[in-house]
């Protein structure tokens, strides 16, 4: 899926 | 993590500590928009929800930490330091910041990856990143005389993103499904924010003059 949590990226 | 994705970090950390570099030795925050310095304060504090709940690297969470406690000092320098506050000038730095918040945070309930509390959060702090330079730019505009360390300043500060534009690319072309178009439309259109300054600033020092923008 697009979202997920935690963004990897600052 | 990617080259692009690093340079781009630590580009951003770079214009962070120009800025701490600036107000910290000089006192002085002459040219710098308080109101950019809050928006930003509001984009970290939205986007690093996740910094006690999640753990993703060292490198992750000192760098949270590092923006979230650079972005509210400097906003508690200019608002609160009796040397600094006196340099900032609050008649130039009028930018109704406020009329970016809303819409940023409607848009975010509107269009997002999944309706979380979470998610429109982070939604609504690439928003308001993309937007949150504009009362910086608008008082440029008007200060006449830009002093070196404040355009080294915004320039690093759009340098960074574009980096990360790079780094979506090459993660698009890397990780399979890797496909975030909110974060790169929101990271274009902040980056586009950035092409006049860009250009100017590139002119002044092909040129070898003052950085002045054209009001």
């Amino acid at each position: 899926s697009q979202s997920k949590f935690p963004k990897d990226e600052l | 993590m990617n080259i692009f994705r690093f340079a781009g970090d630590m580009t951003h950390l770079a214009s962070v500590l120009v800025l701490l570099l600036k107000i910290h030795t000089i006192k002085s925050c002459a040219g710098i928009s308080l109101k950019t310095q809050e928006l930003y304060a509001l984009v970290f504090a939205t986007r690093y929800l996740d910094l006690f709940t999640d753990y993703i690297s060292l490198y992750n969470t000192l760098m949270k930490l590092i923006f979230l406690g650079s972005s509210f000092s400097i906003v508690w320098y200019i608002r609160y330091h009796k040397i600094v506050r006196r340099s900032y000038d609050k008649d130039q730095d009028t930018f109704r910041h406020y009329f970016l918040v809303l819409p940023c945070l409607l848009l975010a309930l509107l269009i997002n990856e999944k309706f979380t509390f979470r998610e429109v959060m982070w939604t609504f702090s690439l928003y308001l990143e993309a937007v949150a330079i504009l009362p910086q730019l608008v008082l440029l505009q008007r200060t006449r005389n830009i002093d070196n360390l404040t355009g080294q300043y915004v320039f690093l500060l759009g340098a960074y993103r574009a980096l990360y534009i790079l780094n979506w690319i090459y993660r698009y072309f890397t990780e399979p499904h890797y496909v975030h178009w909110i974060t790169w439309i929101s990271g274009l259109v902040q980056t586009l924010l950035y092409a006049d300054f860009f250009y100017y600033y590139f002119q002044s020092w092909k040129n070898n003059v003052k950085l002045e923008l054209p009001a």
